[in-house]
């Protein structure tokens, strides 16, 4: 079902945050796979601020996305 | 630290700031770029030298969206700064982003707080995952030496101590929250959310959130103590009042009340008491109960006096209870007594102990 107004930029916002602090990989993957890294990095965001692993976009994640921060990765090689 | 684990392989190291932002004086920008890398210099055997001129280890500079890195900036808010790992070339340099309003003080983005943060990456440190550590990666703003235990152990692991130490005093790491011998130093509700308040950190437990959040005080409200012994909520007024030592602090939400801080003697306790150990208000009786060693004070909110016939002894009055309280909370006609690891559950009406749990089960553990 397409996603609602509220719900995407929910979705977008993550994306941009997980594709910079967590090494999410951009550009054109297989529908499957590109949900699968999504969750994978989204429940690493989760580990390391100590959220609840849920691997969805709970209330506690997005506010935390949305705080200000530093702009260097929490994981990964930093190129 | 980042991958492969790098660092500068010498001890004196060049910075030089290329350019200043128009919020600070470019002296308030000097110190604050200064007493960020003597934060580090404290803590190992590195000194910094400044540069006018030419090329340095750490170049540091202000800019804005996409600034010369392919690695932009976002306008005001959200990203901050951020500094490259020690190398050649960009390796090292620390970048600001000029979009943000940078300050001296708590105001907006303190420059000594992200320049310690962002300084810490140009020597090789990555982020930590301790609320309490300077390289956790969201911003915070307090006071005081700003190095945690988790920050020292971090940069001495790559370039080793101080041997000319200097005794810092590091910050405690955050505590956590599922420790069998966790106590609080205070809870109150705000706006629906209960706080609970530990050393200088509190946690936010909302009833829809299955996590609660760890927070540092100073993030929140910067101009509060870093320690709390005991805060309550007064509804009617839409006030959540804080104590610490002999002040108390009245919050409207984030905002602090006018007129605060006060001295607790206002509100009509004797001199003698130089500190709350617990408050809590009532809401059936609009009655606020502060306890103080083994005696406890009754204050009409309505009138804004103290009930007539106190202090009461605690042990007289709560059957059951013997000990001073670190924090009491109240909830649909039962109290709830936090005492070292321990809360009773106490029935007001039926005057007895009901329930004994350990304090950190209000935090799901």
């Amino acid at each position: 079902l397409p996603l609602t107004p509220a719900n995407g930029d929910k979705r977008l916002l993550a994306e941009r945050y997980l594709k910079r602090f967590y090494g999410l990989p951009a550009g054109l993957q297989g529908r499957q796979r590109s949900a699968d890294a999504f969750q994978t990095q989204l429940k690493e965001m989760q580990k390391f601020f100590k959220l609840k692993i849920t691997g969805t976009l709970d209330d506690d994640t997005m506010q935390l996305m949305e705080q200000a921060r530093c702009g260097v990765p929490d994981v990964g090689e930093y190129n | 630290h980042f991958p492969r684990h790098l660092k500068w392989q010498k001890n004196e190291i060049t910075f030089r700031i290329i350019n200043y932002t128009p919020d600070l004086k470019k002296a308030d920008v000097d110190r604050a770029i200064r007493t960020a890398l003597n934060v580090w210099a404290d803590v190992t055997p590195l000194t910094f030298r400044k540069l006018h001129e030419g090329t340095a280890d750490i170049m540091i500079s202000f800019g804005s969206r996409e600034h010369g890195d392919y690695n932009p900036f976002d306008g005001p808010n959200g990203l901050l700064a951020h500094a490259y790992p020690p190398g050649p070339g960009l390796g090292g340099d620390t970048h600001f982003d000029e979009d943000e309003r940078w300050t001296k003080d708590s105001s907006a983005y303190n420059l000594f707080m992200v320049a310690a943060h962002e300084l810490g990456h140009a020597l090789g440190m990555s982020h930590s995952s301790d609320p309490g550590a300077l390289m956790y990666p969201i911003y915070q703003y307090i006071t005081g030496f700003p190095l945690s235990e988790d920050d020292i152990e971090g940069i001495q692991a790559l370039y080793g101590p101080n041997p000319n130490s200097k005794k810092v005093k590091p910050r405690p790491v955050a505590p956590t929250k599922c420790d069998p011998d966790l106590s609080f130093d205070a809870v109150t509700e705000l706006r629906g959310e209960t706080i609970v308040f530990k050393d200088r950190y509190y946690w936010r437990l909302h009833p829809q959130m299955p996590e609660p959040d760890l927070v540092v005080i100073k993030s929140t409200w910067p101009f509060l103590p870093n320690k709390v012994d005991a805060a309550y909520e007064n509804p009617e007024k839409d006030q959540v009042i804080m104590f610490s030592g002999v002040k108390m602090w009245a919050l409207n939400g984030y905002t602090l009340v006018d007129g605060y801080p006060k001295y607790i003697h206002k509100l009509g306790l004797p001199k003698s008491i130089r500190k709350v150990d617990a408050a809590v208000h009532i809401k059936d009786t609009g009655k606020t109960l502060l306890f103080a060693d083994e005696q406890y004070w009754s204050y009409d909110e309505a009138t804004g006096t103290m009930d007539r016939k106190y202090p009461r002894s605690i042990e007289d009055d709560f059957p059951g209870m013997n000990d001073e309280f670190d924090a009491v909370a109240y909830h649909y006609g039962q109290l709830y007594f936090f005492h070292e690891n321990l809360q009773y559950e106490y029935s007001y009406n039926a005057r007895k102990v009901i329930r004994i749990q350990r304090s950190n089960s209000i935090l799901s553990c």
